[in-house]
């Protein structure tokens, strides 16, 4: 599942 | 940040940069589909919002901040500086035949209902089809400039290796998203016909002639 709730990705 | 994303932002970048080039140098954007690169443009602004809410790193806000304003610029380019030279009369894909749809499936599907995630998801699913206007006008021209298929190459490959990285991250970080990887799945399928036409004869220093 997704780790942090920020988006890291471009 | 992995090998694949590194390469994958700067395929993305080159084939930013290999419009802007063409427009300038050509003083043209004939070939260029204006629709998709409204679609392009819509898709960072609605992704980058957080660009003011949370800081990732330099190399993560820079690169928003390019695509941002260089997105607006082949928009203004194209509709403006360039304007006479557009192609209007096989740019007709009826662009709101994505974005209502994305934009409902935004809405049902996402990972959190909060303005900022629905934009964000709003955004991953409108990259997925944002290039269809683009080859919609090349099969009706029937070809695309040597140019315009490296900038097209460039573009699809960028979220081919954004699949890698997310297998990369899958088994090394255990992180997994899944709106991202299935809309980045649907993004690249669509550039397969066009990967094939482009092995098969820009490599081999042909142009690429579609079927009309």
């Amino acid at each position: 599942e997704k780790l942090e709730k920020e988006h890291d990705e471009l | 940040m992995n090998i694949f994303r590194l390469i994958g932002d700067m395929s993305h970048l080159l084939a930013i940069i290999l419009l802007l080039l063409k427009m300038w140098k050509t003083r043209s954007c004939a070939g260029i589909s204006g629709k998709s690169q409204i679609l392009f443009a819509l898709v960072f602004a609605s992704r980058y919002l957080d660009l003011f809410t949370s800081f990732v790193s330099v190399y993560n806000s820079v690169m928003k901040i390019f695509f941002i304003s260089t997105s607006l610029l082949t928009v203004y380019l194209m509709y403006f500086k360039f304007r006479a030279t557009y192609d209007s009369n096989h740019d007709t894909f009826r662009v709101e035949f994505l974005v209502i749809p994305v934009g409902g499936l935004a809405f049902l599907v996402n990972h959190e209902f909060s303005p900022l995630e629905i934009l964000w998801t709003f955004s991953i699913y409108l990259e997925s089809v944002a290039i269809l206007p683009q080859l919609f006008m090349m099969s009706k021209t029937g070809e695309a400039e040597t140019i315009t298929s490296h900038y097209l190459f460039a573009l699809g490959s960028y979220r081919a290796l954004y699949i890698l990285n997310w297998v990369y991250r899958y088994y090394f970080e255990g992180f997994f998203d899944l709106i991202a990887v299935v809309a980045g799945c649907v993004q690249t399928i669509l550039y397969c016909d066009f990967f094939y036409l482009y092995i098969t004869k820009v490599l081999k220093g042909k142009r690429i002639t579609l079927p009309a």
